[in-house]
């Protein structure tokens, strides 16, 4: 089971609907300084179902949403759609393809759908679950958190094993 | 649930050492429970000898040397519970040519049974790749991906040539 | 010494406008105090405004930029105030290539009137050079400085020529 | 005026003496991870009369010195050297090198000498401060500060500039 395409649309600096295909083995960012390489980072790491708005960088979630620039107006909503091949059916669904979407305005509210139906947090964290993505949130390593591995107390690194485990 | 952590402990444990050698050859790495007796609620200590070195504070250790303690950790949890995905950004900025490449191996190994996500600036880690996305931002502050190129054949590992 | 302060802080704002526009060119940046009534204990803020984009909080520009701004805020500290010695310990990690070259341009503009001082895994710095010393451990543990080779003219600014 | 010459002897990784011999202009150094390079950042700032052991990645002042490998035992003094080339005479002495050094020991005790005489730490930054280094620990940017400039609370800030001013 691996990630298709990942698609960010008024996402942060991607104002417009932007389609990454991803591939089976080892897929490769790359851009100059302030280009848009860790937005995508934080576009998964958020479909995920990403809690922390300081994980994102932001202060609130509502940073996630295009906040327009010098030449262009700020947009109202954000979303970032996921799509899982299924064809080893990993997960207990009848189809060979799983879409997980998230979506966000600017009242803070965060809506999920699977395959295009709203659902909570916690059936797409399932569904996760069953794929062996899970809580795996530790396997997504963001830009400079490296030190933090280093930097966190004894009982932090445990957070990190528990969730793995 | 003291059962999933301890075994849990015990394969990252075990998998730390490997990686840590991988990384410092003729090192020795070790990860410790900072209390044995206390299986539920106690924390865990890195311990981190580099070759021909002798076992320090890790705040002692060089930019690049925490890097790949750090690094150590993290690759340790994913072998011992291996995820289908994994997301690095920017991780080996720290590393000289030497250190970047054992990194490289140790990420090929990842992807013989999941799919890697890397952001990097660095040249050698660009040639790992399968595919090669290029990012820009235009001139009106928004982002689009401008370029998908991937590597003719799996097989030979030089330079993505553009197939589109 | 608020005189002090104050005439130190107009002439590091306004180089620091000055900086900011050669990292982040058609970009603005600007220094404020917190509070401006207060001379003797405000501190200072940071606005950073890069090409077509808006103004935001520092915290959501991407790891090169927060590295550009930091720069911009000691480089503006420098100028306004010079000091006849700087030392910089691999400040550039996170610039990419076009990033790079306009901070070796400020260091060459430092260089007029002072000694610099730096430490790099970055080829293109290295290039920057009047002289490049080679450090290395040996097996035992200890560090020496193995290698020492100069430039052979301060004109032609290539690659250094060994001269030993 | 400009730093002649750097030698460190006992200090951190450098258990020999080791001498830089620096010119006027742009002084690069490279090598490896974990060669050395930022213990003679760390040398240079430590003989200009650093303070905070964790400026030097330490715990105690101790940590400066050698403190042994696999194949050999540490050693029980550390020394850094610094001399200036005073040929501009920025300096108020009728020398055309100055030299200072700092010493410790395994008690944490720290010698200052200028030119061999044995003298206070407040000689040296009054030394320095006259060659317009004075307390510009600002103008020695270690490994990893730059961030902490951005994190830095605005009263930080301020201490830089005022430091420098
Ligand atoms: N909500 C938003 N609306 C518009 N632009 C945004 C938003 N959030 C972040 N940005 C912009 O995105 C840019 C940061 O992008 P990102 O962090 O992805 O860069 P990067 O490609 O990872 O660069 P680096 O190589 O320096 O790490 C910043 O310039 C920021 O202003
Ligand atoms: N007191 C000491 N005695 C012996 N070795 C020491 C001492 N203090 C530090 N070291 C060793 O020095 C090494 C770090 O050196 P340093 O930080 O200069 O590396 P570096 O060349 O800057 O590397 P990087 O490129 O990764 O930043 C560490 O391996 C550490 O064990
Ligand atoms: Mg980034
Ligand atoms: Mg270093």
């Amino acid at each position: 089971m691996f990630v298709r395409f990942l698609r960010l649309s008024g996402f942060k600096s991607f104002a417009h609907p932007t389609v990454l295909e991803l591939e089976r083995g080892i897929n490769v960012i790359v851009g100059p300084n302030g280009s848009g390489k860790s937005n995508i980072a934080d576009g998964l790491s958020w479909v995920l179902g990403s809690q922390a708005p300081s994980s994102l960088r932001g202060a609130s979630m509502e940073d996630v949403i295009f906040a327009g620039s010098a030449e262009r107006v700020g947009l109202g909503v954000a979303e970032v759609e996921l799509t899982l091949d299924n064809g080893s059916h990993t997960l207990p669904l009848d189809l060979s393809e799983v879409t997980i979407s998230r979506f966000a305005d600017r009242t803070g509210n965060s809506e999920y759908r699977i395959n295009a139906a709203p659902c909570r947090l916690l059936d797409v964290q399932e569904l996760l679950s069953d794929a062996g993505v899970g809580r795996s949130l530790h396997s997504l390593v963001g830009q400079g958190q490296l030190d933090q591995v280093l930097h966190a107390q004894p009982l932090e690194r445990r957070a990190f094993i528990e969730e793995a485990a | 649930i003291v059962q999933v952590f301890s075994e849990a402990f015990e394969d990252v444990a075990r998998e730390f050492e490997v990686v840590f050698e991988r990384l410092f050859p003729g090192g020795r790495g070790r990860l410790e429970l900072s209390d044995p007796q206390d299986l539920l609620g106690g924390g865990i200590e890195i311990e981190a000898r580099p070759p021909g070195k002798r076992v320090k504070k890790l705040s002692l250790l060089s930019g690049g040397e925490r890097s790949l303690v750090a690094l150590a950790f993290l690759f340790a949890i994913f072998r011992a519970r291996p995820s289908p995905f994994y997301l690095l950004d920017e991780v080996e900025a720290a590393l000289d040519d030497v250190n970047l490449q054992r990194f490289i191996s140790l990420v090929h190994e990842l992807e013989e049974r999941a799919q890697v996500l890397i952001v990097t600036h660095q040249k050698r880690t660009m040639e790992a790749a399968d595919v090669l996305y290029g990012v820009t931002m235009r001139a009106d502050g928004v982002s689009e991906v401008i370029a998908r190129r991937m590597r003719e054949s799996r097989e030979s590992r030089e330079s993505p040539v553009l197939t589109e």
